[in-house]
């Protein structure tokens, strides 16, 4: 998991059974006792390998997009909720966005790109795991990982913050000026899952870093979204065009706007091999 | 309940701000005390495991 704090601006990535959108009323009142008022909300999500594990509200989409409408204030009124589906009913993307009529600080040439990833490499997951009794501190066994499975190649101008679980799990965070990526792993056979995140320029060429990315994991199954704050997000097209040659096939593809908040595209891939 | 492993998907939550004072925006939220960010990590139920920061922003690894 993973948070980001920058000075109008906070991103907070969880997994596991935590409930995320808690956070939302502390930061408000924390924020405003910087002066500082809530602009625009985005929630998103994919599909839960374990659904009934999560408690609420965090219970179904309905739920949390009920506890978000309640906990949001009314300035927030550019709103939307949507499930974006794929072939495939256990990956949908989902979206919640709210903004409010003062436009909050659009940069149309930025970003986001989520890419969730299952079914991943056994031979490479087994990477993320620690050797029994290494003696090692999270941060130091983190570091090593991050050199082992060539996650430092990815961008290597970024600044690497990393840290890896006991027995397994690996999280990292890297900094390149003012742009951010994360990786999260959870390895274990059966329910292994990578994802990795950043935010980038349209105009940069992201095959570099899908090219990495893939090569770390091997995902059986992927999904990539696209989120740009404009409403010409043509930057999916060169994440297929990058994905397809290293073995994964398109399967679907669902393009949403969101009022105030730009345009979201979901697109899932799986392996030639399957 | 099905026999479970670990939940890997996540959820992001992706909050802006606007101020009337420009002056507070050099740091902004950056200015919230450690102490403050743990209580907003607990109610989600998690912690910080490790921290790094630079002129633009603090990024920090979370428990789970």
């Amino acid at each position: 998991s993973s948070l980001f704090v920058y000075p109008t601006k906070i991103i907070i990535k969880t997994c596991g059974t935590t409930q995320l959108l808690k956070s939302i009323i502390p930061l408000i009142h924390y924020a405003h006792h910087l002066g500082l008022t809530l602009s625009s909300c985005r929630y998103t999500r994919g599909s839960f390998i374990f659904p009934k594990a999560q408690p609420f509200p965090h219970t179904s989409f309905k739920d949390e997009v009920t506890y978000l409408q309640d906990t949001i204030p009314p300035n927030l009124c550019f709103r939307k909720a949507s499930i974006m589906p794929s072939k495939s009913s256990s990956h949908s993307w989902h979206v919640f966005t709210a903004n409010s009529h003062m436009p909050y600080d659009h940069d149309n040439e930025l970003f986001t790109m989520e890419i969730c990833m299952t079914e991943l490499d056994p031979i490479l997951a087994r990477k993320f795991f620690r050797r029994p009794d290494d003696g090692k501190s999270g941060d130091s066994a983190g570091k090593e990982m991050t050199e082992l499975t060539g996650i430092n190649e990815i961008n290597p101008d970024a600044l690497i913050c990393d840290f890896a679980f006991d027995p397994c799990g690996y999280s990292m965070n890297g900094m390149d000026g003012d742009w951010y990526s994360t990786i999260h792993v959870t390895p274990e056979d059966g329910f292994s899952y990578a994802s990795f995140e950043c935010v980038a320029s349209v105009n940069s060429n992201m095959g570099h870093v899908l090219r990495k990315v893939l090569q770390i994991f091997r995902p059986g199954t992927m999904s990539i979204s696209t989120t740009c704050s404009g409403y010409t997000n043509d930057t999916w097209t060169q994440m297929a065009s990058a994905v397809e040659p290293l073995g994964l096939k398109r399967r679907s593809c669902t393009m949403d706007q969101f009022p105030e908040a730009g345009t979201v595209v979901f697109q899932t891939f799986t392996s030639r091999r399957k | 309940m099905a026999v479970s492993g670990f939940e890997g998907f996540e959820k992001r939550l992706e909050l802006h701000f606007f101020g009337d004072d420009p002056a507070m925006f050099p740091l902004g939220l950056r200015k919230l005390d450690f102490e403050s960010l743990e209580q907003v990590l607990e109610a989600v139920q998690c912690s910080v495991v490790s921290a790094v920061g630079n002129s633009y922003f603090d990024a920090y690894v979370l428990s789970e």
